[in-house]
């Protein structure tokens, strides 16, 4: 299955529904510090399930709930969607992630309710995951770089 | 597990051997298990020698070449277990220009014959000129993102935004 | 002991509300000790508002904020208790083009009534473009550094060599 | 005291006597990786007395003694020259720091041995040193973001 795209709502700064088109080859994200670019591959992370707010520089996980600014209110509701392909590029998964304010997360299989756990899976299935060394987040080169020999091994563990 | 564990250090210690020798354009590297026979509870050293120097922990590097040299275990890993997407949020900060320009050939040789779509997030505008499309992330109300396509000559005004 | 601490905290403090006001053109930053009444015992916190967001540690910033914001706590800490040198190495590497101004207008400021002499490694060429000389390092002989002066036109060519 | 010019011989990849002009204002140092920027900034730690080599990517403080290339061999000598001025730009003081291999660093002010103590006495009369707030190494940065509260007191302390 192929990655086709990814729709973000009440996702940290992305507050208006977003939608990035995930195409062949090589895409490259741009703009200014702060603008919002770590968020995007946070959002694919925790759409895969990713179970630790501050694996997600959060402290916990209604952290990714868009929390306002001056002139918007803060949300109380944050969506992910991501949409897998198949080999005719026709969208034949959807999965969505949601969680609501106090209320926690939910998890959708092509609009069905399952368990975090069967997200997770799928994903597995597909060689992915929150944790996956495919994911290289910001801070990942200089943690590989200053880890001790015991800590370093992780990475060996998503390769087997 | 652990006849799974130790094809898999083999697969990533070649890949990563390789891997190092291309973005370095020679000098010779190799993982190394340590701290315990069993593969399952050792810990991952890296050994490299850029070229024309001796072999050593990756601390004794510089900051630049530590950067490439996890970049090639990085990507060791990866080709070992390929996974359908790969994001990279800023990894060739530290680099100077002619290792930015190695970094992207080595992505278009690993994505040859791979299905992998790549993400890649950057500040640098030798990578963006290698990308086959760019988005750009604005925030022109301040504190709400918004992306807008980017047409790959206006790369570099994009960067300079505020 | 205790009394000097207060003081030079309260000056670091200050210099770092405004630091911070200058780099992001805007926004409330301050210092907060915590985990202690004793200001010989305490912990350094830094609580930042990014200009139009909310007050938040640190760590919810981007790589980019994160690292302006420990520039001005570092350059308000050395402007509590200026040296006759200040070194930076790499600083300005996650710093966008925007950032990277601020940064250098900020050392100019800094620079105007201290006597204190700037060594500024970078890898930026907008850096590169506003110091008041340029050195360049090379290893034409593998694993042997020479020094050159570098003329500040051809800096971009020093940056490209290998 | 104005710190005039640095002179680093034998020190890491600086096998050859090199001579660093220290000029008012700001001096750019530029180079591809790996070529010996950050080793500058480590001579200028290491002549003002840094009995660390860890602080120093060391394992010990040899390591810094250049070991040699594929044409050159090792030495066993290292040596940095700090030059210090009067207002009138007359070099008045000469700092170096040797080390021998296996013999240890030797300390001399205008050409008389002292103790590595005397020698850090009289940076600190110049409000500097070789754990300086002033002296931002390449790791400085992700250090300062990523420490705990209590970690990066130390900052404050040296303005104190
Ligand atoms: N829950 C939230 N609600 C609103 N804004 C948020 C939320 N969480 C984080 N942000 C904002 O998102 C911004 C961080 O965005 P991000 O880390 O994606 O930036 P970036 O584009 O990666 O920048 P850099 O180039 O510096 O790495 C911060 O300014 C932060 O205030
Ligand atoms: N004792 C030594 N003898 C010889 N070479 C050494 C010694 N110690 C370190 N080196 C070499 O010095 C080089 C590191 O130089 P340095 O860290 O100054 O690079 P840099 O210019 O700061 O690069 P970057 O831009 O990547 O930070 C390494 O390649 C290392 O092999
Ligand atoms: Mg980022
Ligand atoms: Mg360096």
């Amino acid at each position: 299955m192929d990655f086709s795209r990814i729709r973000i709502t009440g996702f940290k700064s992305f507050v208006d529904p977003t939608e990035l088109k995930i195409s062949q080859g090589t895409t490259g994200i741009v703009g200014p510090n702060g603008c919002g670019k770590s968020n995007i591959v946070e959002s694919l992370k925790w759409v895969m399930g990713e179970s630790s707010a501050k694996r997600i520089r959060g402290s916990e996980m209604d952290d990714v709930i868009f929390n306002g600014t001056d002139r918007r209110p803060s949300r109380n509701l944050a969506e992910v969607q991501l949409f897998l392909a198949d080999n005719d590029g026709n969208d034949e998964v959807v999965v969505s992630r949601r969680i609501e304010r106090e209320l926690g997360s939910r998890y959708l299989i092509n609009g069905k309710d399952v368990r975090a756990r069967d997200l997770q899976l799928l994903f597995a299935d597909e060689n992915i995951g929150s944790q996956s060394t495919a994911l290289v987040g910001q801070g990942k080169i200089g943690s590989i770089i200053n880890s001790k020999p015991q800590e370093r091994r992780s990475i060996l563990e998503e390769a087997a | 597990g652990r006849e799974r564990m130790t094809k898999s250090f083999e697969s990533v210690n070649n890949y990563f051997k390789e891997f190092f020798v291309t973005l370095f354009d020679g000098g010779k590297a190799h993982l190394k298990l340590v701290e315990s026979e069993d593969p399952l509870e050792a810990g991952l050293e890296i050994m490299v020698s850029p070229p024309g120097k001796k072999l050593q922990s990756m601390s004794l590097l510089s900051g630049g070449e530590q950067a490439l040299a996890a970049i090639a275990l990085l990507f060791a890993v990866f080709k070992t277990n390929p996974a359908p997407i790969c994001v990279l949020d800023e990894v060739d900060a530290p680099l100077d220009d002619s290792n930015v320009h190695k970094f992207c050939d080595l992505i278009e040789r690993i994505i040859d014959n791979l299905k992998t779509r790549f993400l890649i997030i950057t500040h640098n505008t030798i990578t963006m000129s290698r990308m086959n499309r760019l988005y750009g992330v604005t925030m022109e109300e301040k504190g709400v993102s918004q992306l807008v396509s980017v047409d790959l000559e206006r790369a570099s005004d994009m960067k300079e935004a505020v």
